[in-house]
């Protein structure tokens, strides 16, 4: 199937919540975003990567509007104890990067030509989440504009042109 | 918005792979991506959170066909002292489960029903990977029936259908 890279989307609009030391047992995903809910807080993207093989522990991050970010912290640092997770970071300061298009599954050429572009640029990578039809990033705030202008060079794309995002 | 949640997508014909402690620099994830394009394999879902405080390394997880499991993996490893990383672990028995559907973004009760759903039926969840049309959980192959089950009671979806999914 060939790949179609239709555009680059980017949003500075959000922080990112990194809840450390999750126990690594049925529920606590649970419980965490239960908190969340009850607190009425949108959150956008969710990574979790497998647990530490030392600790039996994973880390659970998501981004959410800035203007949540407070109100979402304090909810779970309530509920620490009965969670059971070690700390709880907010970072502020984001840029999330997502590469739109489709059948980018079976194109691992995409992904590689995508990172090259970041790398090249000295843009950091913090959190990489992808689906058949994105590729998505979160790097430093103050890196996202010359991101976003690496990847449109790397794919030839209109710099004009934002992605309709739909994935 | 109003979330609409469409359907239930599973998959076990995939493995995971988990490249553990890259060294959190710019262009290591090209490295890793570059050597998987290289071996023509084909990558589905990436996962990558932030990195470990203490060690300034992240581990990078993704899932590909079975079949390719071995290939990627030796190909790693062969490059492992250009890249740096610690370890390398391959899981071929792995399930993939995704709740399709839109407007899950501004939903944070469609994530809490659908996490509640796994723990409820006592699956544990491997790793988290969103967008706002899907929400994507990986756990061990022998609990994926379990577990979709357990999401299409929550979501009173009809255990025959089948979601079509394009993210
Ligand atoms: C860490 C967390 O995802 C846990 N494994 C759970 O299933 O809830
Ligand atoms: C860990 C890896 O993603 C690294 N931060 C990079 O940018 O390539």
């Amino acid at each position: 199937e060939q790949p179609i890279v239709s555009g680059v989307a980017h949003d500075r609009s959000e922080g990112k919540i990194t809840v450390y030391g999750v126990p690594d047992v049925p529920g606590k995903a649970a419980e965490v975003f239960n908190v969340i809910a009850s607190a009425n807080v949108n959150i956008d993207m969710i990574v979790q990567n497998v647990p530490r093989v030392e600790t039996g522990r994973s880390d659970i991050s998501f981004t959410l509007p800035i203007t949540e970010g407070k109100q979402a912290t304090e909810a779970l640092r309530a509920a620490q104890d009965e969670i059971g997770f070690e700390d709880i970071l907010l970072n502020p300061h984001i840029g999330k990067l997502s590469l739109v298009g489709g059948g980018m599954r079976s194109n691992p050429g995409v992904s590689a030509r995508f990172f090259d572009a970041l790398h090249q640029a000295g843009v950091n990578i913090d959190m990489i989440s992808t689906s058949e039809i994105r590729i998505s990033i979160i790097t430093r705030e103050d890196m996202l504009d010359t991101a976003v202008r690496a990847v449109h060079q790397a794919f030839n794309l209109d710099a004009d042109e934002e992605a309709t995002v739909y994935g």
